[in-house]
């Protein structure tokens, strides 16, 4: 893998979102990835809908919460995503009102990746953002800097928060995975959390996982 | 008594506190910042330098100072090897009644250029780690932050009881964020932030996804390593 890398300085990464009062982090860690997806296969940058996959997706539980394997699942069931602009987040559930003509993209497969970060690293500086899911100890409070709580207060076991990895890198030779959370950029480093990357931090690794586009 | 707006009126002096007047305060700063940390483990105080403010019984210190971190050679705590590196901190450490409380830790490798950060607001009530329940008046000292949150993030509560009761956990809150503080390895801060009034519960209920931990999902395909495509 490359020493560093930042998919926000290269346009594949749309701006920080805002899940609301909803549990719904797991849709927006999938539209993350294929938001990312779809600008480095088609090179056009589309802010996608998570509330159709709060509507929509029937396995998940839409601000109960989901997950991403099923999520992607799901998008390539319906046949694809609308936009935000078309299908704007509302933060509850609704009735599904997708409409197959309006998708925008869609996506033909998902795959899970490797649990080793140096491969984390240098697929995601090869194949773009990557949703992944984090034991969110200490997220309540954070504001700034590079994360890298005491282990057994963030166990890789306890996964409870889905976000994107859009690059990596080192600050003062502390090495981080640059996350995109979904809590508006009100919160952290303008909606980001810097998490330390090579020990499995919060089980970062745990859960990582990408859409496929053709 | 009501805190004032500015309890530190304008009689600021210039950093020329002696040895003498520095030694409590930055020994009690250096404690805190080692709170956690194993013997061997702990930095050691290097240069030093004060100011302090004073108003009523109380001594506001403003310390600059270099801390020497020991090496770190367990692979388990830091895979990549690191040697001994000199970290510059400010802290804010309130005297009162020879009781110390530090309000502010910003701490950060002399050569980086972190100073971006060097606005953040209180972050630091590490004396209070182990008081459960919340030592009298703290709501109290809190309120004016707790009006300053309020402000900010331009929250309203539907009554004055609910207003009390926010401050309450908005204050616990500060502790609870102070003993993540103290026990994350990495260069974080921890403080107020947009969800700073709400309960551990609430914030679990309301914004994180349980079924990440109790549910496998669909089973996908290993994606093909880098070296394989």
């Amino acid at each position: 893998a490359p020493p560093e890398w930042d998919w926000r300085k290269k346009g594949a990464v749309t701006e920080v979102k805002n899940q609301g009062m909803c549990g719904s982090c797991w849709a927006f860690s999938v539209t993350g990835n294929v938001e990312g997806q779809w600008f480095l296969n088609r090179g056009t940058l589309l802010s996608l809908s998570e509330q159709e996959l709060l509507d929509c997706d029937k396995v998940d539980k839409a601000c109960l919460g989901g997950l991403p394997s099923n999520a992607y699942a799901a998008i390539k069931n319906l046949g694809g995503l609308e936009t935000e602009d078309d299908y704007g987040y509302q933060g509850h559930v609704q009735t599904c009102n997708f409409s197959a003509q309006m998708a925008k993209v869609y996506i033909n497969d998902s795959v899970e990746l490797s649990r080793n970060e140096n491969k984390i690293a240098a697929w995601l500086a090869q194949k773009g953002p990557i949703s992944v899911a984090i034991n969110a100890f200490g997220m309540q409070f954070y504001r700034h800097g590079i994360a890298h709580p005491f282990r057994p207060l963030c166990s890789p076991w306890f996964i409870d928060h889905a976000v994107l990895l859009v690059g990596y890198g080192n600050r003062s030779n502390i090495p981080y995975w640059a996350i995109k959370n979904s809590w508006g950029s009100d919160w952290g480093e303008e909606g980001y959390y810097y998490l330390y990357r090579g020990s499995g931090a919060c089980g970062v690794n745990t859960m990582a996982s990408s859409a496929v586009v053709n | 008594s009501p805190v004032p707006a500015k309890p530190w009126a304008d009689d600021e002096q210039a950093w020329n506190l002696s040895s003498q007047e520095l030694l409590a305060p930055a020994r009690f700063a250096l404690d805190m910042y080692n709170y956690g940390r194993a013997a061997g483990t702990r930095a050691v105080l290097g240069a030093v330098r004060g100011r302090v403010r004073r108003a009523g019984q109380g001594s506001l210190f403003s310390l600059e100072a270099t801390l020497e971190e020991p090496p770190c050679n367990d692979p388990l705590v830091c895979p990549l090897p690191e040697t001994k590196k000199t970290v510059l901190c400010s802290f804010e450490v309130l005297e009162e009644l020879k009781e110390h409380l530090l309000l502010r830790r910003d701490c950060s490798p002399v050569n980086a250029k972190v100073t971006e950060f060097r606005n953040a607001t209180f972050s630091s009530f590490l004396p209070l780690l182990d008081k459960d329940p919340l030592p009298q008046d703290f709501s109290v000292k809190m309120a004016p932050l707790f009006k300053d949150f309020m402000t900010t993030y331009n929250r309203t509560y539907e009554s004055r009881e609910e207003a009390q009761w926010r401050l309450t956990v908005f204050a616990r809150n500060m502790i609870r964020a102070q003993k993540i503080q103290a026990l994350d390895r990495g260069t974080a801060q921890y403080g107020i932030t947009k969800f700073s009034d709400l309960t551990e519960e609430e914030f679990h209920t309301i914004y994180l996804n349980p079924l990440l931990q109790k549910e496998s999902g669909r089973k996908m395909s290993p994606a093909k390593s880098i070296n394989d495509l």
